[in-house]
């Protein structure tokens, strides 16, 4: 739904390939809430204690792992992978494919007060950020930030789309029984995402550039935010959401 | 103590679409 620049250009055929196994917004959007929905009858038809504004955030984190795994299988690439090295890329990634998600989301929401759910709820950032600590408001804030600095260069959906996969298949990660093949597959969807920017941009140089400088930004970020999950999840206030923790730790290790 | 079963393992092994 983003705005995409309509071309008649001769578009890498790579790009078109993963944009074509994108998942539908909205089928994900109302699997979650409905999740959520159910979520928050339980507790309320139960006794255990409701759940806190951070609380329903990590389970919405956690339903959305549910989805960047259904995405990662999905993916050609991806398949050619053994179950070992899947878990590896996945360990080592998850939560900068959860942050792009969310900053992504951002960057296509026009108003500038509020911040966009995966669910397609709105929150207001001025309430959030005064309930927020020190630590979460900074990274609410450079979350923010980033998707100013994407909307200003006008960020479309295929270059999101190309992010995702330069993220998942980090040719950094090491112990890998097929090393060779991640960094192979790395730099064909890095050449794809250059040839894009050069055919769809070409008044703009050095866009391939200022991506990947984007990309080790928002890295940053998504380690900041492992940070303040692990801080959260030693106090004891991260909810027992499986794969969340599962992912923490794994990363962690 | 047996280690849990990973989720994630689990998930990446399920039959397509399930």
């Amino acid at each position: 739904s983003s705005p995409t620049p309509h071309t008649g250009l001769d578009l890498p055929a790579l790009v078109l390939e993963f944009v074509r196994c994108e998942q539908d917004e909205l089928l994900v959007r109302s699997k979650i809430s409905t999740h959520l929905a159910l979520l928050q009858q339980n507790q309320s038809s139960s006794s255990t204690e409701p759940l806190t504004t951070f609380g329903l955030m990590c389970h919405i984190a956690d339903q959305t792992l549910f989805f960047i795994v259904e995405w990662a299988r999905s993916c050609n690439f991806f398949k050619e992978l053994k179950v070992g090295d899947q878990m590896k890329l996945l360990h080592n990634c998850w939560s900068e494919l959860l942050v792009l998600d969310y900053i992504s989301r951002q960057v296509h929401h026009d108003e500038q007060d509020t911040i966009l759910l995966i669910t397609g709820q709105k929150v207001d950032l001025t309430s959030l950020l005064t309930q927020a600590g020190v630590t979460l408001g900074e990274l609410v804030r450079g979350a923010r930030q980033l998707a100013q600095r994407l909307q200003e260069l006008q960020l479309d959906c295929r270059e999101i789309t190309c992010f995702k996969y330069l993220i998942l298949f980090n040719p950094d990660v090491k112990l890998l029984e097929n090393q060779e093949y991640v960094e192979n597959v790395y730099h064909q969807v890095s050449g794809a995402l250059l040839e894009y920017t050069l055919c769809v941009y070409p008044q703009h140089v050095d866009r391939f550039s200022q991506l990947l400088l984007h990309l080790r930004e928002l890295r940053v970020l998504s380690t900041q935010a492992e940070d303040y999950l692990s801080y959260k999840h030693l106090n004891g206030e991260v909810p027992c959401n499986k794969l969340l923790i599962e992912m923490l730790h794994a990363k962690r290790a | 103590e047996p280690e849990e079963p990973s989720l994630l393992k689990k998930l990446l092994l399920a039959p397509p679409n399930s």
